[in-house]
C-alpha cells in the first residue's frame, strides 16, 4: 500500500500528511483553501487546491487510484459526507473519515467509510479518566518501535498455557489481553495458566521486530 | 478535587464536561455562543454564556475557586492564550489547555498552562503508525476500569526480581515498562529476571482495584 490521499488539510490532515510522507508513502493532499495548500506543499508528494465534493475533480486528479483515502474535513459535515460517498463510489478500498458527532459517524459508516475517527471525543474520554485517576497515564509511552498488536487465529500457540509459551522471555512480547469465545469477550492480563484457544484474538504488546519474529514462528 | 471549569464547549469541551459530570465532578462550562451553552445545559452542573477573555466575568462567576480549568477553545488562539493567562493569574492550581500548533503550545506553557493537549497531532501520529503497521492497535482496548499507571519509588518491591514479585498472578498487574537510572531510560517489557531498583518508575497495566491493592501492600 503506497498511495494515500488526504482530503482536508486542517491540523489533523496536515500532521497526518507530513508524517506519512516521512514514512515513505506517496501522499496527495487536497483542500479548498489556497493558503492551506501552500503551507503543506513542500512536505508531501503533492498538494492541490480542489473541492473534494466534485467527483469530476477527484477523477481528474487520479484520486480513484489511491490505496487509502482519509477524509479530514472538520466543520463542514456535508462536504465530509459527500466526499466520503464519492471516494467509495470510485472504488477506493479503504476510506477513513473523521466525524464530528455520533450521528455524523453513523452516517459516514452507512455510506461506506471503513473506519471512523472521533479525535475530540476520544481525547475527552482519555482526559476525563486521567483527571479521575491522577496516577494514570492514558497512553503507552509512545516509543517509535513499540505498539499493541492483534494476533488472530494463533493456531500454533493454541492448546498451550501462557506460562509454557513464555512469550515475554522468548520474544519480548506481553499478552495484555485476550478476546475469546463467541461473544469475543475481553480478558485483561490473562494469568500464566490461561490456555490459548485457536479462535482467540490475542492482544500483544511488543516491538515491530518482536512481532515479526513471532509471526514467522507461528504462521 | 471536585470543581472543574471548562472554557469552550466545542466537541472536545462538550464531551469532556459531560463525562466529568457523570463521574461525579461539579462542572461549570463557559462559552460565548448561546446555542452551544443551551446544548449542554442539562448535562453538566452549570453552563454560562460568557467571554472568558474578560477577567471580571471569570471572577464574578467564581471561576477562581475551581480546582482545575480546561481551556478547550479551538480556533481562536488569542482567546485561548488570554483565557489561560487570566486563569493562572487567578491562582487556579491546574490549568490544562488545548493547542492548535507547536508554537501555540509553547506560548501556553510559557504563560503557565500545566499541561498542553494536541488532539489532532496525537491522533495523526497514532493513525500514521497504524497505517504503516496494519496489525497494530494504537490504543489499549479502552476498558472502563483498566489503565496504565506510574508507580514511583517502589521501595518495598526493590531488590527483588520481577519473577519473584509475580505481580501478574498476585495482583493482576503487568509491568509493561520501567524507567530507570539518572537518564530515566525506558525499558519496555522487562524480563522476568529484572531486579527492581528503588528509584525506578514502574509503568504498570492493571485495573484501578488492582492498583489500589498493590499500593496498599507496598507503601
Ligand atoms: N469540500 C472540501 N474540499 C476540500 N477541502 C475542504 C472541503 N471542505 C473543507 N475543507 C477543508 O478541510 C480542512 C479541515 O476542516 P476544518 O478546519 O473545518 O476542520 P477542523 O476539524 O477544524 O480541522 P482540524 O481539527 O484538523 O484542524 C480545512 O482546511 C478546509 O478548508
Ligand atoms: N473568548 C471565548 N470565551 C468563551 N468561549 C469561547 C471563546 N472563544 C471561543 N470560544 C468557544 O470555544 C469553543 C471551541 O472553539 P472552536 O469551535 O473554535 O474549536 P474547535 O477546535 O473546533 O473545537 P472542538 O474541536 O472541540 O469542536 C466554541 O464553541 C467557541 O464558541
Amino acid at each position: 500500500m503506497r498511495q494515500i490521499a488526504i482530503i482536508g488539510l486542517g491540523n489533523f490532515g496536515y500532521y497526518l500528511g507530513r508524517e506519512l510522507y516521512s514514512k515513505g508513502f506517496d501522499v496527495i493532499g487536497l483542500d479548498v483553501q489556497q493558503e492551506v495548500v501552500q503551507k503543506v506543499k513542500n512536505e508531501i508528494s503533492e498538494a492541490v487546491v480542489a473541492d473534494s465534493t466534485d467527483k469530476d475533480t477527484l477523477m481528474a486528479l487520479g484520486i480513484g487510484q489511491v490505496d487509502l483515502a482519509v477524509v479530514a474535513i472538520g466543520t463542514n459535515m456535508l462536504a465530509s459526507i459527500i466526499t466520503t460517498f464519492h471516494l467509495k463510489e470510485m472504488g477506493i478500498k479503504r476510506v477513513i473519515a473523521k466525524a464530528l458527532s455520533e450521528a455524523h459517524g453513523q452516517i459516514l459508516s452507512r455510506i461506506g467509510a471503513n473506519e471512523i475517527l472521533f479525535p475530540e471525543r476520544d481525547l475527552a474520554h482519555s482526559l476525563a479518566r486521567r483527571i479521575q485517576n491522577p496516577n494514570m497515564l492514558e497512553y503507552l509511552p509512545s516509543i517509535q518501535d513499540y505498539g499493541i498488536f492483534e494476533l488472530i487465529h494463533p493456531r500454533k500457540l493454541s492448546g498451550k498455557a501462557l506460562r509454557e509459551l513464555d512469550l515475554t522471555n522468548q520474544y519480548g512480547i506481553q499478552v495484555i489481553a485476550i478476546r475469546s469465545g463467541a461473544e469475543k469477550e475481553l480478558t485483561f492480563i490473562p494469568r500464566a495458566d490461561y490456555i490459548v484457544k485457536e479462535n482467540d484474538v490475542m492482544i500483544l504488546l511488543g516491538s515491530n521486530q518482536a512481532m515479526d519474529h513471532l509471526l514467522k514462528d507461528t504462521t
